[in-house]
């Protein structure tokens, strides 16, 4: 198909900064209807990602922290990349989003399998 | 396409108990690597489902018992259903994942966004 992440991809998303709680991220996802959160620092670069994955660890396993469930290494996508190709990632790290950023690291969307399992059955 | 949901569902699921805790449900998603649990009744029956959202949700509300967060009312797919039709009802109901029941109700697997949207681009 010739479908690009920005195709596919929700904007205006929900982001939340490291000195967070664990509360706070997850008041944001129920009050979003959001299950991933990228992280920010003070300066506003990406500097992590948080899901509801991650809270049912901290409840799991009694972690009180933001920074001990969030995961550092974040899997990313640009805007002009294939589907295939960010599917590809997704399902090589085992993962249901990726936060999309432009030139500079800035986070410009997020593109999941929520998102994209619409296009299911559509050949383009 | 021709493809259904038999060919893309998840089998040998994790289930939950309706007697478990919170944090029952939370290591289960943990261990498994999962984020729906459907929650069956003292009779094996499909009774709720809850998800890592649903644990998110009871950390930001400080709800302690499974009951008050898992969602009874549960829509689900039958394993000869169509992948757009299953799509859809995720869809309609802003949903990640159903259940796959036969017909006495059991529960035989899991249909979810994250495994469909691995046949992106893939036409047939
Ligand atoms: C490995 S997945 C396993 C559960 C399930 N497959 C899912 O996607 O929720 C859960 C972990 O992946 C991490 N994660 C999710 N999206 C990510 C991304 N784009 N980059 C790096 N880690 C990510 C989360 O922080 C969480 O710790
Ligand atoms: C409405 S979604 C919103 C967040 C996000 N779209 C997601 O799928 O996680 C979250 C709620 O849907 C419920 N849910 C998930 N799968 C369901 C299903 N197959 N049938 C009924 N409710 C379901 C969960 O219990 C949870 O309360």
């Amino acid at each position: 198909s010739h479908t690009i992440v920005s195709d596919v991809m929700a904007t205006e998303i929900p982001v939340i900064s490291e000195n967070s709680s664990i509360k706070d991220a997850a008041g944001i996802m129920i009050t979003r209807g959001v299950n991933h959160l990228p992280v920010l620092d003070e300066k506003g670069m990406l500097t992590g990602i948080v899901t509801s994955w991650d809270i049912a660890k901290a409840v799991a396993l009694g972690i009180k922290s933001l920074d001990e469930i969030m995961s550092r290494t974040v899997i990313t996508a640009t805007s002009d990349e294939s589907i295939e190709t960010a599917t590809k990632k997704m399902e090589e790290f085992v993962i249901s989003a990726l936060p999309v950023v432009d030139k500079e690291n800035h986070v410009i969307g997020l593109v999941s399998s929520e998102g994209l399992s619409r296009l299911v059955g559509q050949c383009r």
